[in-house]
């Protein structure tokens, strides 16, 4: 049958099968899902519908987004940076009429913590929302960009949660969604400055575990929670 | 997967009648990661004069079982159709290889009713 003809709600064949091995399902997925399939005994009646209760917010889509964005090679000598990534979700799935009302970034590392041999060593890492390319291309700092989140950590447990619920929101135009931009590096820049090349290598060598981003985004589509309301 | 089932008591009054609805059979399972099927169920049966209580029925359905009654060529019974229903979660791959937890409404034929 033509595709026209299928009811909107239920449009999610493509008109190709997914390529590739499809992605592994979030293990926050396969919860969420299980829960609302087979409530277990214990638990009260699955709560309203167009409710995330393990996020505690309104929505009845949740999607988690395949990181597209690539490494960042600037083609100059190692700086002090360990590792520096841009991210970039495509928001174009998100149809008409829904409300972002949460976004997640997860990162994840392949292990949990780093045990350095000379004692405590401390990672930093820094987010920044890619405000605008500059007209130079696409090396990180070409970007006018905001820094969103700066922390450091030396005992790394196997991922990294930030909300970025109110950047999501923006990136609902499509000029504004220019990803961000993943930095780490070792310590600050003038402590990593100070390493010697080969030390530095050494350290940075243990971020090679760094496994990959996810974006967890929860929305509400108001025409399809309303009408089980009207009714 | 339709296959009438002999109830009990052997009735062609409006009522679910079981319906398992495969996703491979209808050639989704590329997409869908669960479930892989469920059962949604469908309405069917005789809406007769007079209708009874349990045939959840409007007072326009009644009315129409009558004139049914004395004209039954001009007017027909009214429609077995679902009054309530209830939904699934559906997780799947979209256009974009995004993983989705889609909550749909509707999915689920839990009551049948004349109108």
């Amino acid at each position: 049958r033509p595709r026209e003809s299928r009811a909107p709600a239920l449009r999610f064949v493509g008109p190709n099968p997914p390529p590739g091995a499809p992605a592994p399902v979030p293990a926050v997925l396969w919860r969420i899902f299980q829960r609302r399939a087979l409530p277990s005994r214990g638990d009260t009646a699955p709560g309203p519908s167009c409710r995330v209760e393990e996020f505690n917010v309104p929505g009845n889509i949740i999607r988690v987004f395949a990181d597209q964005g690539h490494f960042i090679h600037s083609g100059e000598p190692k700086t002090f940076l360990c590792l520096e990534k841009r991210l970039y979700f495509n928001f174009s799935v998100l149809e008409e009429g829904e409300q972002l009302t949460m976004a997640q970034l997860e990162i994840n590392f392949s292990h949990n913590s780093y045990h350095t041999s000379s004692g405590r060593q401390v990672f930093e890492l820094r987010l920044y929302q890619a405000l605008q390319m500059s007209l130079r291309g696409m090396s990180s700092h070409m970007y006018n960009h905001k820094l969103l989140v700066a922390q450091s950590f030396a005992q790394l447990h196997k991922s990294l949660l930030f909300n970025l619920t109110e950047v999501a929101k923006g990136w609902r135009t499509p000029s504004r969604n220019l990803g961000l931009i993943l930095e780490i590096s070792v310590g600050s820049r003038d402590s990593a400055l100070a390493l010697p090349p080969r030390r530095l290598q050494n350290l940075c060598a243990s971020i090679d575990s760094f496994l990959d981003t996810s974006l967890l985004v929860v929305s509400l589509n108001q025409k399809q929670c309303q009408a089980s309301r009207k009714r | 997967r339709s296959s009438y089932y002999t109830p009990v008591t052997p009735s062609n009054l409006c009522k679910p009648r079981r319906l398992y609805i495969s996703f491979s059979d209808v050639g989704w399972e590329n997409w869908i990661i669960a479930p892989q099927g469920y059962m949604a169920n469908y309405c069917l049966g005789e809406c007769p004069f007079p209708l009874t209580a349990e045939l959840n029925s409007t007072n326009h359905a009644i009315l129409q079982t009558m004139v049914h009654s004395l004209d039954p060529e001009g007017t027909p019974q009214p429609c077995c159709v679902p009054v309530r229903l209830s939904p699934i979660s559906i997780l799947y791959y979209d256009n974009h290889d995004n993983v989705v937890l889609r909550h749909y409404e509707d999915m689920v034929v839990d009551e049948c009713g004349c109108r």
